[in-house]
Order: structure tokens, then C-alpha cells, then sequence
């Protein structure tokens, strides 16, 4: 069954599955350690009251076993066999190291968590994108000094008015535990419209990403990792050295959520460029459902609710309809247009840059040719204004209900004419019989 | 030379009653 109708047929809302939409995802890292070969010390804890031992380790990018390259952020998270990305080694404070998620395409996320095989940095910032990476905003800040590195308060409070900030916390800074700690931003938590998400666009906007980027800004600080544990070493591992080295290391990148539908779909499936899209139902289109299909525009656009499936509805085969075009420009043509009408939010320009007196947010699409691009609202040009009429054909004349939708012309039966098959043709008149209603004059 | 519409009256609906317009 498909979970976007209910067993009487009718439309319902349907979403994707929840996953965590980073795994077997490539992570672009700004640093990998093992360009050449490099040794990276760290302080172990062993529990027991036994005290902790630096341990060193080499890593080599060109030998699997020493690498850490940053396929091990998104693969299988075992216990058993932890594998972590590890950066270069840090000889400076403050030092970014940046990691960069492309979902390929708009996720509505409630989490993003990341595992660390190092000690947690002392400050890290999330961005997320909504554009494919062409624009980045805040999403979350942790750091132990908000104010001094981010320009923001510590814990500041959520309100309705501010739901869509970023903030900032001190906690989950902390140096322990030096390996297995956790940073988990939870996209919702605390948001006072995150309980009635379904009529709260702000919080819809805000848990929308197409692309994640963390940015590590500081390592914790030297004298905070307890090196002197070193000299107590009887980890055959464990060196001294005076020349502490620092890094950052994750074992887990995760980001939970759904692939967003806008609740016209159930699934994401891949195009025939390899593309995410969603599997629209419910009358819609686009990568999110986020438009009615053409000649389903009887009423605006919505997205489906727990309530209401806000389903699109029109009866593409019955009418036909023409767009006359004021303000005439090089862009859009003379001639028949396929109807393709839709609600957005801004009103087009024309080109000389007056407003026209569009009825906002419509949008042409021009047919023929099929290779026009369609004119979305915002970039249209010119004024269309809709004419559209029923198809009118005739019950006993036409062949069918369906006529063409840019002229209007109705299948007609053999002798018979007109627009709307309403007359013999020349050298038929009419018979008595409503399946042949015209025959050829003897 | 327009061509007359199709007289709904002059049509023997006696074996089509399923075609028949509601109103002829």
C-alpha cells in the first residue's frame, strides 16, 4: 500500500523514513594527517585508578592500516572496530580545521552528532547551508569562551522571536572523556514552536539543509590534557617527549532526518543524473514536491499536514487555456502557451524594471518549443493573464472529452468538425445515429 | 458557408439511451 493515499484512496500525508542522511556520504575534510607519514601522541585513560600513558601512533595515508582518511566519518559505526579521521597535527592555537557535508539535496534534519576519538575541541561552530553550499549560516556554537570566539552569549535563551538563531553553549567542551565523547546538536530541542511543527515555517526553514560544515576552532589546551601522565608510562606505546602534539579525530559523523517531501512523498529515489529527488505524489513535482504539476493549480501550492493532505487538484483534460502575453519582450514569444500557472511569493519585474500588474506569482511556460525554459515567477517578464476554458466538446460529435490544451480542438468522430465537434463536415450530413452522427452524402 | 450544429432532436437515441445528453 501506498502510504500517501489511505485505503479509500484518498491523499494523505507521507513522509521518507528517518536516517542518518551522512552515512557512506564523502566528507570534504580541510586537513588529513599522513601526508607524509606523521606520529600523533595522545593521553589514554585505563580506568582502574591506574593513571593514564601518552600513546603515540603513526599515520600514514599510503598504508590502510595507519591511515585515518575521512571515509571513516560516514562508515559503519562499530564499537568494535572504531575507525576515525583523524587531522594533521596542530602546533598552533587557535587552528581551524573545517569538515563539509553535501547531502545533495534538502534534508529536514533534528540532529547532528560527531564522536570523537580525540578529547572534544574546546570550540566548534556548525554551519548549514539551504543552497548546495553557495550560502552558510550559523547553526549551533560550543565553546568554553562564547563571547570571546563567536560574538555570542553563553546559553542564551530560546524564545519565540529568536527560534531561528544560532547559539551558543559552554557545555559538551569539557576534556573528558580524552576519547568517545560526544557533540550532539539537536536541531529542535528547546525551539517553543518545535511541538507544533507542523504550522511553524520558521521552524521548517530551520531544520532545512541541503550541506553541513563543522569547523573545529580550537583544540583543548596543552597544559588541560594532563601530558605529565606521560612520564608514569608503561604502555610499551608510550614515548616522552617535550614536543606535545595535538589533533582533532572523529569516529562518527552523524546527521539524522528525513529526506524532505514537503509531505507529498514517502521516498527519495535517484534520477537518471544520479540525483536525489523525491517520489512526489499527491499532484506534485520538484526535488522537495514543492510545486503542483501542471494543469493542478485549481488551488495554491501547500505542504501536507497531519491533518490535511493539501493534495493538488485540477482537471488537466477537460479544460484548455491560452496565456495572453502584455509587455511583449524578446523572452517570451508570441503565440500559443501551454498554461502552467502557479502561486509563489514575489511580484516579476518587466524589463525595463516597472512593475507590471501581474497577478502575483504566476508563472508562463512556453510551448512550442519544449525546450524553453520555463519562466518561473520572479523571472518573468512579461504578463500572462489566464484564459481558460471548459473543452466544451460535443457528447455526440466528439470522440472523446480530452481536447488539445492549447488550441481547444476536440477528438471528433469520422465527418463531423468544429472546434468542439458540433457540425458535419463538408459533403456529410447529419444521420439519426448518435454513434455515426454524420455520414457522407450518397 | 457555416455547416448547421448537430440537432440533438433529430437523433434516434431509442438504442444509445446510455449516450443520451441529460437534456434532450
Amino acid at each position: 500500500p501506498d502510504p500517501c493515499y489511505d485505503d479509500q484512496g484518498a491523499a494523505r500525508r507521507c513522509i521518507p523514513e528517518f536516517i542518518n542522511a551522512a552515512f557512506g556520504k564523502e566528507v570534504m575534510v580541510s586537513s588529513v594527517c599522513g601526508r607524509p607519514a606523521s606520529r600523533s601522541c595522545s593521553v589514554v585513560e585505563r580506568g582502574d585508578d591506574r593513571p593514564s600513558v601518552r600513546s603515540c601512533q603513526i599515520c600514514d595515508a599510503a598504508e590502510p592500516r595507519r591511515a585515518h582518511p575521512a571515509s571513516y566519518l560516514t562508515d559503519l559505526n562499530s564499537a568494535h572496530n572504531l575507525t576515525c579521521w583523524q587531522s594533521e597535527n596542530l602546533n598552533t592555537s587557535p587552528h581551524n580545521v573545517t569538515l563539509t557535508l553535501s547531502l545533495g539535496k534538502k534534508f529536514e534534519i533534528t540532529y547532528v552528532s560527531l564522536q570523537f576519538c580525540s578529547p572534544r575541541p574546546e570550540s566548534l561552530a556548525i554551519y548549514k547551508s539551504m543552497d548546495y553550499g553557495k550560502t552558510w549560516m550559523p547553526y549551533q556554537f560550543y565553546s568554553s569562551q562564547c563571547r570571546r570566539l563567536y560574538n555570542r552569549p553563553n546559553k542564551a535563551s530560546i524564545t519565540k522571536q529568536n527560534e531561528q538563531e544560532a547559539l551558543c553553549t559552554d557545555g559538551h567542551t569539557d576534556l573528558y572523556p580524552l576519547s568517545g565523547g560526544l557533540i550532539a546538536f539537536s536541531t529542535l530541542d528547546g525551539r517553543p514552536s518545535g511541538k507544533d511543527f507542523d504550522n511553524s515555517p520558521v521552524l521548517q526553514d530551520w531544520v532545512t539543509v541541503t550541506d553541513i560544515r563543522v569547523v573545529f576552532s580550537r583544540p583543548q589546551l596543552p597544559r588541560e590534557q594532563g601530558l605529565g601522565a606521560a612520564s608514569n608510562s608503561d604502555d610499551p606505546m608510550a614515548v616522552t617527549s617535550s614536543l606535545p602534539t595535538y589533533f582533532y579525530a572523529v569516529g562518527d559523523f552523524q546527521v539524522g532526518g528525513r529526506c524532505k517531501c514537503n509531505g507529498h512523498g514517502s521516498r527519495c529515489l535517484k534520477d537518471k543524473e544520479g540525483k536525489l529527488v523525491c517520489d512526489c505524489k499527491h499532484n506534485t513535482e520538484g526535488p522537495e514536491c514543492d510545486r503542483c504539476k501542471p494543469f493542478h493549480y485549481d488551488r495554491p501550492w501547500q505542504r501536507a499536514n497531519a491533518r490535511e493532505a493539501n493534495e493538488c487538484l485540477g482537471s488537466p483534460e477537460s479544460c484548455f487555456g491560452t496565456l495572453r502575453v502584455q509587455g511583449q519582450t524578446s523572452s517570451i514569444p508570441n503565440g500559443p502557451l501551454k498554461q502552467g500557472l502557479r502561486p509563489g511569493k514575489t511580484g516579476p519585474l518587466s524589463q525595463s524594471g516597472a512593475r507590471l500588474p501581474l497577478q502575483f506569482g504566476w508563472s508562463v511556460q512556453l510551448q512550442p518549443p519544449r525546450s524553453a525554459l520555463p519562466v518561473q515567477h520572479g523571472a518573468v517578464q512579461a504578463v500572462g493573464e489566464e484564459e481558460r476554458r471548459p473543452c466544451d466538446c460535443h457528447p455526440v460529435g466528439a470522440a472523446g472529452k480530452t481536447c488539445n490544451q492549447t488550441t481547444g480542438q476536440c477528438p471528433c468522430k469520422d465527418g463531423v468538425t468544429g472546434i468542439t465537434c458540433n457540425r458535419c463536415a463538408k459533403g456529410y450530413q447529419q444521420s439519426r445515429s448518435p454513434v455515426a452522427p454524420c455520414i457522407k452524402i450518397p | 458557408d457555416v455547416m448547421p450544429t448537430l440537432d440533438m432532436a433529430l437523433f434516434d437515441w431509442t438504442d444509445y439511451e446510455d449516450m443520451k445528453p441529460v437534456d434532450t
